[in-house]
C-alpha cells in the first residue's frame, strides 16, 4: 500500500498492525545478575528483537517502496533507537523498573552490576518518567516509533534518479507520519492550543532517545571488546555498521 | 566495505519473507 493513498487515521490503522510481537527472553538467567550473564541476556533479547524489527520496518506503508540502500541505512542508524523506545513503552506503567521483556523485568539497582550500564539505566528511566507524566498513548507511541526509523539519518545527495526518487519518497512518508501523529493529538479531546504543545513535548523527547541510544552503542562497543559478552548474528551486524561508521 | 557485504543478514531478512519464515 503506498502512503500517497492512505489518510492519517488508515496510516495510524497500518502502524498498528505492524506491530511486532512481543518477545521473551526463555532462558532467565538466576539471580544474582553477573556482569556477564546481564549482558548475555540483554544482547540475547536485542537480536531475536532486531529481527522482528525488520518485520515491523517492511509493514509500515511505503518503506518497502524506498530503495534498498535507503532501507539499510535507516534501520542500521535507528535500531538501538527503537529498541529503547519499545522497552520504554512496556516500562511506561512501572516506575523506577525497565520492562525488557515479560520474563525480564530489572529494577534500576540491578544496573549496578554491569559497568557503566547505570547511567544508561537511568537515562531510559527519566525518559520513560516523562512519557508517563505526559500520559503518552499507544498511538502516539507508534507515530513516534516509525518516526524514529524514518528519521534516523540524513542520507548524502545522489545524483542517481533512483536515489533521489528514495528520497523524495522518504520525505513524503515522514510528512505521513508527522500528519498521523497530528491526527491522533487532535482526536485525545485536548484543546486545540494545547494540541501543538504536546505535539512538541513528544517530538522533544527523541532527541533524549537518540542521546541514550548513542550512550548505549558505545557501552555494548565496549563490552564486546572487552569480551565480556560474545555478540552475534544480526546484533554483531547492526554494531559493526556504527563502528566503521565512526572510524 | 559496501553495505551489502557488511548486511549479509539484513539484506536477506529484507528481500525474504516475514520473520517467522527466517527463525
Amino acid at each position: 500500500v503506498l502512503p500517497a493513498s492512505l489518510g492519517p487515521e488508515q496510516f495510524v490503522l497500518c502502524l498498528i498492525e505492524a506491530e511486532p510481537p512481543n518477545v521473551l527472553l526463555m532462558s532467565r538467567p538466576s539471580k544474582p545478575f553477573t556482569e556477564a550473564s546481564m549482558m548475555m541476556s540483554l544482547t540475547k533479547l536485542a537480536d531475536k528483537e532486531l529481527v522482528h524489527m525488520i518485520g515491523w520496518a517492511k509493514k509500515i506503508p511505503g518503506f518497502v517502496e524506498l530503495s534498498l540502500y535507503d532501507q539499510v541505512r535507516l534501520l542500521e542508524s535507528c535500531w538501538l533507537e527503537v529498541l529503547m523506545m519499545g522497552l520504554m513503552w512496556r516500562s511506561i506503567d512501572y516506575p523506577g523498573k525497565l520492562i525488557f521483556a515479560p520474563d525480564l523485568a530489572l529494577d534500576r539497582d540491578e544496573g549496578k552490576c554491569v559497568e557503566g550500564i547505570l547511567e544508561i539505566f537511568d537515562m531510559l528511566l527519566a525518559t520513560t518518567s516523562r512519557f508517563r507524566e505526559l500520559k503518552l498513548q499507544h498511538r502516539e507511541y507508534l507515530c513516534l516509533k516509525a518516526m524514529i526509523l524514518l528519521n534516523s539519518s540524513m542520507f548524502p545527495f545522489f545524483n542517481a534518479v533512483e536515489e533521489s526518487d528514495s528520497s523524495r519518497k522518504l520525505h513524503h512518508l515522514l510528512n505521513t507520519v508527522t500528519d498521523g501523529l497530528i491526527w491522533v493529538i487532535s482526536k485525545s479531546g485536548i484543546p486545540f492550543r494545547q494540541q501543538s504543545t504536546r505535539l512538541a513535548n513528544l517530538l522533544m523527547l527523541l532527541s533524549h532517545v537518540r542521546h541514550a541510544s548513542y550512550k548505549g552503542m558505545e557501552h555494548l562497543l565496549s563490552m564486546k571488546c572487552k569480551n565480556v559478552v560474545p555478540v552475534y548474528d544480526l546484533l554483531l551486524e547492526m554494531l559493526n555498521a556504527h563502528t566503521l561508521r565512526e572510524q | 566495505s559496501s553495505l551489502t557485504e557488511r548486511h549479509k543478514i539484513l539484506h536477506r531478512l529484507l528481500q525474504e519473507g516475514s520473520p517467522s519464515d527466517i527463525s
